[in-house]
């Protein structure tokens, strides 16, 4: 995966949805 | 069908589209393919007539993605009875653009020495899906949270029992993209996007847990009334 500094972000968003 | 085994797009098997009785003994049958970029109507005209037919031809009434033919219908010789020509008419979506209901449907009307018939069909959204349609990272991100929960769209795929990696290159051969994954509390989630031919881009979170074949699929888009269309399209690509 590109480290383009948005990892943490979908980290964030993937985590926000599993746990709302 | 299994055509599309070639380039990793789903081809359903032909259909009869016209029934021979309808149609002073002309029977259609048919499919939509996309290879290659190119988008195709696969036909099969088959003649249970009595009497020669000829003078082909197609039309289709405006849709809701502007799908008309890009070539005439060319049917070289007369077509004796009992005789069936398959043909591979290619598409493009520039043609008028109305929205119909549902939004797939499409009225055809073909003609030859005979008379004129009409019939309608859906096409799979799939076709639609345009190569360019991996959203940039930051864009999937700032354009998720744009839309507004209320409009996210959630759907159950059920009996499936591939894993991430599968889901995530069957998906990509019929131009679904995977721009992120991640795996939280033991379920995998799935970030994609898919563009359609008319510019409107749709963002998937597809979730998966590992020992349950029933996925979660939710979608965001400002067209909403794709949502249902491109969850079907899902089904038929993860189920073939």
């Amino acid at each position: 995966e590109m480290d383009d500094g948005l990892d943490e972000a979908f980290s964030r968003l993937a985590q926000a949805r599993t746990n709302p | 069908g299994g055509v599309g085994a070639l380039s990793g797009s789903y081809v359903a098997p032909k259909a009869v589209w016209l029934p021979a009785m309808k149609a002073k003994g002309l029977e259609i049958s048919g499919t939509f393919s996309r290879q290659a970029g190119s988008i195709s109507m696969d036909l099969s005209l088959t003649n249970k007539a009595l009497q020669v037919m000829s003078d082909f031809a197609i039309q289709f009434n405006r849709n809701s993605f502007g799908l008309a033919p890009a070539a005439p219908l060319q049917i070289n010789a007369p077509l004796g009875p009992n005789q069936t020509v398959d043909i591979s008419l290619p598409l493009n979506t520039i043609g008028s653009v109305m929205k119909m209901d549902p939004l797939n449907n499409l009225q055809v009307a073909v003609k030859n020495n005979i008379d004129v018939f009409y019939f309608s069909t859906v096409y799979p959204l799939h076709v639609l899906f345009v190569d360019d349609g991996k959203m940039e990272r930051q864009m999937f991100l700032a354009t998720w949270k744009d839309i507004p929960n209320e409009n996210e769209a959630q759907f159950q795929i059920k009996d499936c029992p591939l894993g991430a990696e599968a889901v995530s290159s069957k998906l990509q051969g019929s131009h679904v993209f995977t721009i992120a994954k991640r795996n939280v509390e033991g379920q995998d989630m799935l970030y994609q996007s898919l563009k359609l031919t008319n510019g409107i881009w749709v963002l998937a979170e597809l979730r998966i847990q590992p020992g349950n074949p029933s996925f979660t699929l939710s979608l965001k888009c400002r067209a909403p009334e794709v949502c249902p269309h491109v969850y079907q399209a899902y089904e038929t690509i993860l189920k073939n």
